[in-house]
């Protein structure tokens, strides 16, 4: 039974491509089958790992020109693939919006290939618009990164109702698997603070594991690879190995 | 001569708020009168001035349902106003689409309280969207923060020919001001390595001026302080005020 996770924040910069990346890369190295969704256009999914987003990508999947099948690509990890997407990905929240069923065209698309993987990971741009609704929709959970600053916790807020609306118009078993604390700095109070009132506010939703800051994470997708190939002592590497094993273990 | 500066980047989380709150301020410790405009449905430039978005916001003003004037506030800072928005600002970019002229809604709201101030600066949302496009359109010049990481990097192509094409289709005048290093860590080699690459690919166009990483800039936005306020001795104060001071002496 694949669980299908969207990865999802409108603050930007929270770390979403970095856990789509490496959490996908370490349940990869599992021995989970993922798929790996770039519904971004900014594509860095795909640039992280070194590939090139040529078509067919989301784009062509979202507008009928192209199979999800056709769009998925090899990694260099033998348990990981992915759907790439590019800067042509704009143009698909201004076409399908008001076709019949947008909303779900990701999730029909995703259904052709459900049973080729266990896990699957969504990608989502900086925005609560079109894409990212596609996205929820077609989600069974939302692992939600969140950097222990000011700006992104305030935000959080907005993605709940965002999150709470998709629920109750398009997908029912919508949930939050988690809230991931991520750009962990255990030298400033901020980072103390925000994960003290994190907890107390979605006790019980957040996630055990903590990305520190770590600049191995930075440098990785420089070289096209997860932190994992990259270097695989890092405490990056380390934490979402270890994000995982406690998402493999636990109800999530 | 009111000058009109965006600040826009669609990589998230690459300083955009940050830089129009504490510029904003620096330009306003050296009695210019700045007019703050948050362009992103987020609402963090106010938020982080600690004003509450209640209407009218900018929202109101895209829609015609109230004057620029009406939405100004005032702020903690005699020579700081800002616009703020909020959530709804994302009805506006399904709304004004299609309706003749929406690319100028902003320019010509502006126009009506040009005279009373020296700069005006446009915070953008993490996208290359339509409030990213109405703000490129209303100003003369875009400040471009980078930080100073891969996927920050890799995605200012894309800017930059997203800013050419506003230069051909909707406003002529539109030039880069500047490409502003922020975040910048000069324990990594990833920071010297990026600003490296950014000062001779775009040789001629990055401001001398460095933001650092340095965590008073993360803390400021929780006590509703521009950085100059909450603690004037920092790093991150003291970059925005030469910050200023480049932009103030230079053609910029
Ligand atoms: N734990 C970490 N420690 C250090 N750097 C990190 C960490 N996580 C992510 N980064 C770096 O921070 C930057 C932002 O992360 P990333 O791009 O993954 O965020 P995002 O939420 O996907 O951004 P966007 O909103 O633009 O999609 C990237 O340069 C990334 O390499
Ligand atoms: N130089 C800096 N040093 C340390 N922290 C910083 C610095 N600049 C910004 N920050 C913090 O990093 C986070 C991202 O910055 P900010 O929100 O200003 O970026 P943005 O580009 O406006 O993000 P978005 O794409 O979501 O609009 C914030 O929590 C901010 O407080
Ligand atoms: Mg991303
Ligand atoms: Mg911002």
């Amino acid at each position: 039974m694949v669980r299908t996770i969207a990865i999802a924040n409108q603050k930007g910069g929270v770390g979403k491509t970095t856990t789509a990346i490496n959490l996908g890369a370490a349940l990869a190295a599992l021995e989970r089958r993922v798929l790996l969704v770039d519904c971004d256009a900014q594509g860095n999914a795909a640039r992280g790992l070194g590939i090139d987003p040529e078509p067919p990508t989301l784009y062509e999947v979202l507008i009928g020109e192209a199979t999800l099948n056709q769009a998925v690509r090899p990694t260099l990890m033998a348990c990981l693939e992915i759907v790439p997407s590019s800067r042509t990905l704009v143009g698909a929240e201004v076409e399908f919006v008001g076709l019949d069923g947008w909303q779900r065209r990701l999730r029909s698309a995703l259904e052709h290939v459900a049973g080729r993987y266990d896990t699957i990971l969504l990608d989502c741009p900086p925005s609560l618009g079109h894409l990212t609704v596609n996205a929820l929709a077609a989600a069974d959970g939302v692992l939600v990164p969140l950097q222990c600053e000011y700006f992104a916790l305030e935000g959080i807020k907005e993605l709940l109702q965002t999150i709470q609306r998709v629920q109750q118009n398009l997908n029912p078993e919508l949930h939050v698997t988690g809230i991931l604390l991520t750009m962990y700095d255990e030298r400033t109070n901020l980072a103390r603070d925000v994960a003290r009132e994190v907890r107390t506010h979605f006790s019980g939703q957040v996630y055990d594991t903590i990305v520190p800051r770590n600049v191995r994470l930075a440098e990785a997708p420089s070289h096209g690879l997860p932190v994992l190939n990259y270097d695989i002592r890092s405490r990056g590497a380390q934490a979402y190995l270890a994000l995982a094993r406690e998402m493999l273990a636990g109800a999530v």
